[in-house]
């Protein structure tokens, strides 16, 4: 018996939403550790790994390990019946081809209960060993979204170089080229800023993203690659899922764009670097 | 040209 139950079902909508996109059919993998995924695009160029920890739902039972293929589109248009604020149970017999999902509105005066097939998949698992990244780059998430957005109406390809102070972000078209630098913030403007007010005298409150990039960066050693735009843009659909986004990147390695999720995991994208010829 | 890669060529198929 597989049952997970997640009170702010939203979390569980963003997610499906930020992968149905990349990959069709996939494997979700149910142990006592958690609810996962990994998953490849269908031209082995991307990949999504998703944990969601047991300890982040509200309610976790997995009596023994349950693999469950689901169509993630039919999945998402389920979870499109949930509103925002409803509680997701999910539940699963271990040999039963079906998953329920079930939504509760925040009164419990609305119940309602979705029955999914399941399908066999079958599906290649890539080994990902842990790396130590040469450099990894902690960004507004928006921001990084708005910069692959507008990039992508120059070039296909974004060069993304880091170095010590910055990440560059570089493209080019048919129609020219552009280049979009984002100085790694200094260490005080990082931290919590304090402003006067009036009325309570002096006030901490953290600096917003929207005001600035708030670019961290943890170099090794500088980096430079190119990737296709069209990929990063599919990922930036998890933006909403998290305030900042962490890039991972090290010469002739796939790029690792990871979105937390608040008190329960992460949904990471793995990007296979381009190469001149 | 930038030719794409595949993730195959990094990661071994488990």
């Amino acid at each position: 018996m597989f049952e997970a139950r997640i009170l702010q079902g939203s979390i569980l909508k963003k997610v499906l939403e930020s992968i149905k996109d990349l990959v069709t059919d996939a494997n979700f993998e149910c142990t006592a550790n958690g609810f996962a995924l990994q998953a490849m695009d269908s031209s082995h160029v991307s990949l999504v790994a998703l944990m969601l920890r047991s300890t982040g739902f509200d309610h976790y039972r997995c009596d023994r390990d349950v693999t469950m293929g689901m169509n993630l589109l039919n999945m998402s248009k389920m979870l499109k019946c949930a509103d925002n604020d409803d509680t997701i149970t999910m539940k699963a017999d271990d040999a039963g081809d079906v998953v329920t999902f079930m939504f509760e509105n925040p009164k419990a005066d609305k119940i309602s209960d979705f029955q999914m097939k399941l399908m066999d998949i079958d599906t290649e698992h890539l080994g990902i060993p842990d790396t130590e990244y040469e450099a990894t780059v902690k960004m507004s998430s928006n921001e990084f979204q708005r910069i692959c957005r507008d990039l992508s109406s120059i070039g296909d390809t974004v060069t993304i170089a880091v170095t010590k102070d910055s990440v560059k972000f570089t493209t080019s078209g048919d129609i020219g080229e552009a280049n979009i630098t984002c100085r790694r913030t200094s260490d005080g403007d990082m931290k919590e800023e304090k402003v006067k007010t009036e009325e309570d005298g002096e006030k901490v409150h953290n600096t917003k993203s929207s005001e600035g990039q708030n670019v961290d960066i943890d170099l090794q050693e500088p980096v430079t690659l190119t990737f296709a735009l069209r990929y990063l843009n599919s990922f930036c659909k998890a933006t909403s899922l998290c305030e900042n986004v962490r890039l991972q990147l090290s010469k002739e390695l796939p790029v690792v764009v990871q979105y937390l999720i608040e008190d329960m995991g992460y949904v990471r994208f793995y990007l296979a670097p381009k190469i001149e010829e | 040209t930038a030719v794409q890669n595949n993730l195959a060529e990094f990661y071994s198929l488990m």
